[in-house]
């Protein structure tokens, strides 16, 4: 099955990528959120997408589970779904807002980008 | 629809065409046709926001430790910042209510309450403008001390001592009141916190008129009120949830029955 995909997109076949970091920019005035957030308006927070499919990377950083999950998947995947593709790595982002005292606060808020995709 | 917000220059531009994907009534567009069609909650919007001007020192923390934190620095790692990882800026709300007589002790009060207990407290500083003095003539050059105290008692929590004929250029004054919270309640405890604040004549006990000193308060700008600064440090992490139920909590007081029911609604569907 993993030689046909490989086959199969280098014929430019339509095929979902593997598990990687894709981009998601967040806008707070969008969101509703300038209301009380002072700072930033907008950041990158990224986002994990595509599939854990076998053979896993070890890039991907695959817990024991994953690869146990994945190995099933590859053999009926009726039977077991594939491992997730989600953030493995995080980074915190400072957030300038008012709280509910209108006082102006800043705080470093912790997983606020993702730094790595990984399945899971 | 103004914002509030500060724009920051050094902001991560990148993939600027990416937009989170909102569809039919989660629309941005929608959620701005129910503000604008809602005289009563656009007025207490700008009215929330007007009411709070961010001091340049809280500009000043956000802007530095973002930047560092771009290059891979942890914030928390500043020596300025004590370690912490949320910094509260309060606005005093004491008054100079002797226009004419001398300003002998200054009291400065601050709404704490809104200080989590849940939170490390790791430092306090307060945060005086001084204005120069606009009567040189009556300030005579020299050394003079100002000191700071709780307002129930004369425990000195911090000093400094200003050189007037130096010191012609107004700047701020930064006094340690980390001494308030030590040995004591957690502040959450206690609403308000009041500090006083006195002048003297170099070393001695001769009190001063802190006019003199450029400590009077009248006619000043949102942006030159003391500020009281906490650092604190989160035991465990937080998300942006207790913010929100915080916001939501504080709101629901203060708006009135009557025009909640719109509101509450944009606001669920803004949630």
């Amino acid at each position: 099955t993993a030689l046909s995909n490989r086959h199969g997109k280098r014929h430019g076949k339509k095929s979902k990528s593997r598990c990687s970091k894709k981009a998601l920019h967040v806008n707070f005035k969008e969101l509703g959120w300038d209301d009380w957030i002072i700072a930033p308006l907008d950041y990158e927070a990224y986002h994990c997408e595509g599939l854990c499919d076998f053979p896993l990377r070890s890039h991907l950083e695959p817990t024991n589970h994953a690869i146990i999950q994945t190995l099933m998947n590859s053999m009926d995947p009726n039977s077991t779904p594939p491992s997730c593709c989600v953030p493995t790595k995080l980074s915190p982002i400072s957030i300038l807002y008012i709280d509910s005292g209108n006082n102006v606060v800043y705080k470093q808020y912790e997983d606020m980008v993702v730094e790595q995709c990984g399945c899971r | 629809f103004q914002s509030a917000a500060l724009i920051s220059s050094s902001a991560p531009r990148r993939n600027r065409g990416t937009r989170i994907p909102y569809d039919g009534p989660r629309s941005p567009k929608f959620l701005k046709e129910i503000f604008a069609s809602s005289p009563s909650l656009s007025r207490h919007r700008d009215e929330f926001k007007d009411a709070v001007v961010p001091h340049d020192y809280m500009i000043s923390i956000y802007r530095t430790y973002s930047a560092a934190e771009k290059l891979g620095i942890n914030a928390s790692f500043f020596r300025s910042s004590k370690s912490a990882n949320t910094i509260t800026s309060f606005v005093d709300r004491g008054k100079d209510d002797l226009l004419h007589s001398p300003l002998r002790r200054q009291k400065y009060l601050f709404d704490v309450s809104t200080l989590s207990d849940k939170e490390e407290l790791v430092g306090a500083e307060l945060r005086i403008f001084r204005k120069a003095p606009g009567d040189f003539q009556a300030s005579q050059p020299g050394l003079y001390g100002i000191h700071l105290l709780p307002c129930r008692s004369e425990r000195l929590l911090d000093s400094r001592t200003i050189d007037l004929q130096e010191s012609r250029k107004p700047g701020w004054e930064v006094l340690d009141v980390w001494g308030m919270f030590k040995n004591r309640h957690h502040p959450s405890q206690e609403n308000q916190l009041c500090v006083q604040l006195r002048g003297t004549i170099g070393k001695s006990e001769t009190e001063i008129d802190l006019k003199q000193l450029g400590f009077d308060r009248n006619g000043r700008s949102q942006q030159e009120k003391a500020i009281l600064v906490v650092y604190t440090r989160s035991r465990k992490r937080e998300n942006l949830f207790n913010e929100m139920k915080e916001k939501i909590k504080s709101r629901g007081s203060r708006w009135s029955e009557e025009e909640s029911g719109l509101q509450f609604k944009a606001r669920r569907r803004r949630r």
